[in-house]
């Protein structure tokens, strides 16, 4: 059914890149066919998934600069229905290379097209900026999950993020919906966790997850081995979280 | 003696803005004069000290496009000996707007040059990018702090980061050194943070500062309510620990 979703938020370390593996993973162990996609030049998702980005020729930027085909890129994961696509850090340079491109918010969206009859969902990570590549995700996205870490700056935000979402579904993408939100890191011992949540429930209700991912050392471990969580420690509350969103997150695309 | 000094780790959320705002806070104590600038379109040093970036007209953005001088920008804080220069969210657009200019890089370094004579450190966070902006701090800087989350993303972006300081120095700033490797967000329950600690002992020696900043809801609380830790919950160890850095800093300066 070909279901994009971008995961994407501004603010630096909220969760996009430890959600895009093990949101994908999980959501792969339910016999779902899964692509996910690194769209961040710092390639934290594909060392994450185990591989090596210094040595990387067939990533996301040789396909968004038309050097290679899209198909050329994807590899097989140890997850058996997650494939994925790498980035490189030549992906720094493609902010600049690509804006006098017309259509240069299209780009991605273009790339995919063609990829959306083979999979179920294609997950995005994104980078920390509300820049030309995270405008790029958004515009071929049917919907963005916005992981928001239970803290201040994270909350402050948002504004800026939905500015950005509102703008690119006027301009660029009129079926761009949100997704969800999703709480990270969440410290059941701090009041600063408890009222994040609050507020992040009363302003976006019911698209706010059930499922909380709990700040657990379990989920920043396994990218040192380049497992997703439920390979490295499937007993952790890291893992069963991720396991509970993504049931959430399939069973709200039945009720649909 | 106007040292500038840059807070920079392409890394989001390694608590580049939590040590700007504090560490030039705790240096100012010191009855030394200080200048903070907030260089991230996301503004969260800026809000972080207490101001609105939505309603800012004298901003770092209207600086560096040329439109106003530093000096209207410059405004006082809470604290006494300590000035700051806010960001706005137009900053995200100087990247393209400034792409073509000449001496490109070093348009930040000759706004400042007027300041250095009035200030003892100015200090600069910069984004969660390896981009335009990061590269005209780095080229302003006579060093810069490098904060490690004490975490597997963190430890690997090293390399970039590192790179990119080298390629600076050769071509842009002669004189650009390692002020300092500020381990960040150490949490003491945990083998990773341990192991993080050690690996980046072992790379970087001495430049590894004694001083490690440990977790501590505080110092995430403290910017909701727009104050640095001191002014905030001053018996706090995040208090305490920015204090000790500041201590290690005004020493090393001292034995130099
Ligand atoms: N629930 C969690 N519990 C503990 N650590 C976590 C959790 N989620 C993420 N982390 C760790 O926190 C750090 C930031 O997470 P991550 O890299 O996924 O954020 P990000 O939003 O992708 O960051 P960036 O903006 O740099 O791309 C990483 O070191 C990661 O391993
Ligand atoms: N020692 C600490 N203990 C607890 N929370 C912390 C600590 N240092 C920073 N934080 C919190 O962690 C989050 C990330 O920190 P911060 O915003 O300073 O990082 P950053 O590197 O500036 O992020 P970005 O890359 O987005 O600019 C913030 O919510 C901050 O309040
Ligand atoms: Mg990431
Ligand atoms: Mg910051």
């Amino acid at each position: 059914m070909g279901k994009v979703i971008a995961i994407a938020n501004q603010k630096g370390g909220v969760g996009k890149t430890t959600t895009a593996i093990n949101l994908s993973s999980c959501i792969a162990t339910a016999e779902v066919k899964v692509l996910l996609i690194d769209f961040d030049a710092q390639a934290n998702c594909t060392s994450g998934m185990g591989l090596d980005p210094a040595n990387l020729k067939n990533s996301i930027y040789e396909v968004i600069t038309g050097k290679i085909p899209i198909k050329e890129t994807i590899v097989k994961t140890s997850i058996k229905n997650l494939e994925f696509i790498p980035s490189s850090k030549n992906l720094a340079g493609a902010t600049v290379e690509l804006v006098y491109l017309e259509d240069r918010e299209k780009i991605l969206k273009r790339k995919i097209e063609g990829l959306k009859n083979k999979y179920d969902f294609i997950f995005i990570d994104c980078p920390p900026a509300l820049d030309l590549l995270t405008v790029n995700a958004l515009t071929a996205s049917d919907s963005v999950i916005i992981p928001v870490q239970c803290e201040y700056f994270a909350l402050e935000g948002l504004t800026e993020l939905l500015k950005t979402i509102e703008r690119v579904r006027m301009s660029l993408n009129r079926n761009l919906e949100i997704e969800g939100v999703l709480l990270t890191m969440y410290d059941d011992r701090t009041n600063l966790s408890q009222q994040v949540k609050e507020e992040i429930k009363h302003f976006f209700k019911e698209k706010t997850y059930e499922t909380v991912i709990p700040r657990n050392v379990r989920l920043a471990e396994a990218p040192s081995f380049g497992k997703p969580i439920i390979l490295y420690d499937i007993k952790s509350k890291g893992a069963s979280s991720y396991i509970n969103l993504a049931r959430e997150i399939l069973k709200n695309e039945k009720e649909k």
